[in-house]
């Protein structure tokens, strides 16, 4: 346990703060801004536990950049989901949908992932398991034909919610990024401000580079909100806070679990406590 | 860059009189940020910083008109060290088959590995089998036998299986059979901290004795990688690690914390998503890529 639940700032202490920060992969930077801030707010309020004024500084870094996840704001909302390889983009839009499902909206899923191996298939078994519709081509097909195809039918069944699944792809790779932005160009031509919500999907183990990931991405697509995933791992996250810092582009929902039902809104309080714990 | 700094706090500390260890610091801690700011992990660096201190203040640097360079060049040398210094290769056993398994965190990319493992291996004229021992992960097994069919190589699959040791030891039976080699076992990705998954692999290893047990790793793993890969290492038991993901810019610091807290050889680096992107690892690239 941390020495700081007496109210002093000691070296000893700001050494062990920064390295809980750094460990959650904070990151070098955002830990010392951290540290800096809870100096200064010391200054004014030495009766206050430094863990509250810590836990405070954070906060109040996340909340400026929070936002929840509104499906209701259009019909058919549109939802595109995004990012790097293997970070869990397809089990959480299975869940989101099953979420959605049990609130009684109408949900498609569209399989954009034409490249990986058996990627169609992965989505189909969630999809059966939640019976969920889901609109797919052939392996080796153009993503943006099948989003094409999945908003019509969206559009014909009256559907509440469509979330489009895409292939993981490292933000370094040029064309497969342009990909992104045509199957973007082609929601938004088809419906009205689509996507309405553009998620990218953080793996929680991530170190520094998911600041970078977020960095491109939200540069050349855009993006509306962030789902972190595997956080029942011993992953703390940090990354987060440097992407609210820098980008303002808030965590939304955070993954716990491999089952249909691990899915959680992010809760900023909850976060913070987590980072100490 | 890391090299400029260097070089300006260097110059300025031998302006102003001899350099020792204690002034040495504010040197290090540009070292120290830089391998924190590559994911290298906190109490690694810790280490790490202490054992280059007193070589940092050696003749090479003392006597140097580069310092800064002299200083990286120590450092680079220590990175390259610690990751075992040099390639480090998969060894055939005396009796066959060779066994592999594969085995790391959820997506870092063990299925793909598995497939490229197998590529490698009939490149060099031998006939490897794949073992779909993922019967949790939905088209896992799919996922594997589409790789397998894309390479014309033997791919093991019990759609009616649910155990991974039974699905194991049906596989073995049919690679020493008809002479298969090497046998290599994909799993389905577990968290370290799931007690009753790792004991699945502890079981497992004990039925099947696999030679090579992998660790797949992502590179742009953070802090985590060190608590991860030691209870992988001390609960399961690995040989050795493949990195994936490295055609990313992530600088891999990860890496270096894995190979710390194992002790372990890297033997390979996944750079893409076909089966032909597994390259050996070189330590000194590593350093290099590390180090930014
Ligand atoms: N423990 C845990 N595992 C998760 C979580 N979310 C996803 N996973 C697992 O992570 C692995 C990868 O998940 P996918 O949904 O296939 O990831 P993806 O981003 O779609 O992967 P690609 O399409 O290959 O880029 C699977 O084994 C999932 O079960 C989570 O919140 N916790
Ligand atoms: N860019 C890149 N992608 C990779 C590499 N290795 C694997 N991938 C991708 O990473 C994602 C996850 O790979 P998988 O092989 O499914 O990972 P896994 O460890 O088997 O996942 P689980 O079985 O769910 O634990 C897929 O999209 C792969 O194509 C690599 O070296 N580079
Ligand atoms: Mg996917
Ligand atoms: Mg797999």
């Amino acid at each position: 346990a941390l020495l700081w639940n007496r109210p002093n700032l000691s070296p000893e202490l700001i050494e062990e703060l920064e390295e809980t920060l750094i460990l959650a992969d904070c990151g070098v930077q955002t830990s010392s801004l951290i540290i800096t801030r809870l100096k200064e707010r010391y200054e004014n309020e030495r009766d206050v536990p430094s863990c509250d004024i810590l836990k405070a500084v954070i906060l109040e870094i996340l909340q400026k950049a929070y936002a929840p996840l509104n499906t209701a704001s259009f019909k058919p909302f549109v939802m595109m989901v995004l990012g790097v390889n293997g970070v869990g983009k397809t089990t959480t839009i299975a869940k989101m949908a099953n979420r959605l499902t049990d609130q009684g909206r109408h949900v498609i899923l569209i399989a954009g992932d034409t490249f990986r191996a058996a990627a169609i298939e992965q989505l189909q078994i969630w999809a059966d398991s939640i019976n969920v519709k889901l609109i797919k081509h052939q392996i080796g097909s153009d993503p943006s034909a099948v989003v094409f195809d999945g908003i019509q039918a969206a559009r014909t069944r009256g559907t509440d919610c469509v979330i489009v699944d895409t292939a993981g792809r490292l933000h370094t790779k040029k064309n497969l990024v342009a990909e992104l932005e045509k199957m973007k160009k082609v929601m938004g031509r088809e419906i009205q401000g689509a996507p309405h919500e553009t998620l990218l999907v953080l793996d929680a183990t991530t170190g520094q580079n998911a600041i970078q990931q977020a960095r491109e991405f939200h540069q050349k697509i855009g993006l509306t909100g962030i789902a972190l995933t595997k956080l029942d791992g011993t992953a703390k996250g940090g990354i987060i806070i440097s992407i609210a810092n820098e980008l303002s582009i808030p965590v939304k929902l955070i993954g716990i679990g491999e089952g249909i039902d691990d899915l959680r809104d992010f809760d900023p309080h909850l976060f913070v406590d987590a980072l100490f714990e | 860059n890391l090299s400029d700094k260097l070089q300006g706090i260097l110059k300025r500390l031998r302006g102003q009189g001899k350099l020792t260890e204690k002034n040495i610091g504010e040197a290090l801690k540009e070292v120290r940020i830089a391998l924190l700011e590559a994911d290298v992990n906190y109490k690694v660096v810790k280490g790490f910083i202490e054992r280059i201190s007193s070589k940092a203040v050696g003749e090479e640097v003392l006597k140097s008109l580069t310092p800064g360079q002299q200083v990286i060049k120590i450092v680079h040398q220590e990175l390259i060290d610690l990751m075992g210094g040099h390639q480090s290769k998969i060894q055939m056993p005396p009796n066959p088959p060779l066994v592999i398994m594969m085995v790391g965190l959820q997506g870092s990319g063990k299925t793909t590995t598995a497939g490229k493992l197998a590529s490698m291996f009939k490149k060099d004229g031998r006939r490897p089998m794949l073992v779909a021992a993922d019967v949790q992960r939905p088209a896992a097994r799919d996922q594997l036998k589409v790789l397998a069919d894309s390479l014309g190589v033997d791919c093991f699959l019990d759609h009616s299986a649910d155990r991974a040791e039974r699905v194991c030891r049906d596989a073995f039976k049919i690679a020493e059979k008809n002479g298969m080699n090497p046998v290599i076992i994909d799993t389905a990705g577990r968290l370290h901290v799931d007690k009753e998954l790792m004991d699945e692999l502890v079981q497992i290893k004990k039925k099947i004795l696999p030679h090579e047990v992998i660790l797949v790793a992502d590179a742009m793993t953070g802090q985590d990688a060190v608590t991860m890969a030691q209870e992988f290492d001390q609960k399961v038991g690995i040989d050795s690690i493949i990195l994936t993901k490295m055609d990313g810019d992530a600088r891999g610091g990860a890496a270096l914390s894995i190979r710390e807290v194992t002790g372990k050889p890297v033997k390979f680096i996944g750079t893409g998503e076909k089966l032909d992107l597994l390259e050996p690892f070189f330590p000194d690239r590593m350093a290099s890529r590390i180090l930014g």
